[in-house]
């Protein structure tokens, strides 16, 4: 028996918006510890590694290790019915084929249930090695987004390179190139405005404009997004998830031939 | 031009 009930349900619809278009089907795994995902994309560039800890819900019932595959176009589908204040539980049996999303509006007038069918996916679990990252940059959200979608006009890679002055986003393409360059600042009124470098030595990789747009999807989760980079190995873009936890996506660099 | 290389073969390098 599975029953999770997350206050703030507007979170999971938030969720599925990030990653509907990187990913068709997964595997939602359920613990003691969590409601989590991992999941690659269909061309094995990008993966999406999502954590939901219990201690986020309001209401956390898993009486044994389930994993549920879904649809997520299907439920995302679902999810669009429930209101933005609405609570949303789920709920499923073990061994069951369903799962029903149960959404209730703040003031308890309105109860829906939406009942999912189930499907069975063959997905293998990466394992992620601990890795110490050379240069780790947290910028607000909603500017690596708009960088990501600019220069996404110019050209279909960009180069990220961290060094002491900052962390430079360039590219180029037929009309053109451009380089924007954001240097570590401190805000005193808000620290989600803050750019902070953390590096050990500079770094410089290339990635397909295409999937780091996809990515900036989970721009509306969280103020700030952290990207950890290491010589030859893929980038996290990490955005934090409330006080309940995050949504980590990778991916591999391009490399020359 | 560089190439894009699968995810899991950067992991199998460590």
């Amino acid at each position: 028996m599975l029953e999770l009930r997350l206050v703030q349900g507007s979170l999971l619809k938030k969720v599925l918006d990030a990653i509907k278009d990187l990913v068709t089907d997964a595997n939602f795994d359920c613990s003691e510890s969590g409601f989590s995902l991992q999941a690659m994309d269909s061309s094995h560039v990008a993966l999406v590694a999502l954590l939901l800890r219990s201690d986020g819900f309001e209401h956390y019932r898993c009486d044994r290790n389930l994993s549920m595959g879904m649809n997520l176009t299907n439920m995302s589908k679902m999810l669009k019915c429930a209101g933005n204040d609405d609570i949303i539980t789920i709920k499923a049996d073990d061994g069951g084929d369903s799962v029903t999303f149960m959404f209730e509006s703040p003031s308890q007038d309105k109860v829906s249930d939406f009942e999912m069918k189930l499907m069975d996916i063959d997905s293998e679990h990466l394992g992620i090695p601990e890795t110490e990252y050379h240069a780790i940059v947290k910028m607000p959200s909603a500017e690596f987004a708009r960088i990501c979608r600019d220069l996404s006009t110019i050209g279909d890679t960009v180069v990220i390179s961290v060094s002491k002055d900052g962390v430079k986003f360039s590219t180029s393409g037929d009309i053109g190139s451009a380089n924007v360059v954001c240097r570590q600042n401190n805000s005193v009124d808000n620290k989600d405005n803050e750019t902070v470098i953390e590096m050990n030595e500079p770094v410089s990789l290339t990635f397909a404009l295409r999937y780091l747009n996809s990515f900036t999807k989970a721009t509306t989760l969280s103020n700030t997004v952290t990207l950890s980079m290491s010589k030859e190995l893929p980038v996290v873009v990490e955005y934090k998830i409330a006080e309940i936890g995050h949504i980590r996506f990778y991916l591999a660099p391009k490399i020359e031939d | 031009t560089p190439v894009q290389n699968d995810l899991m073969e950067f992991y199998a390098m460590l």
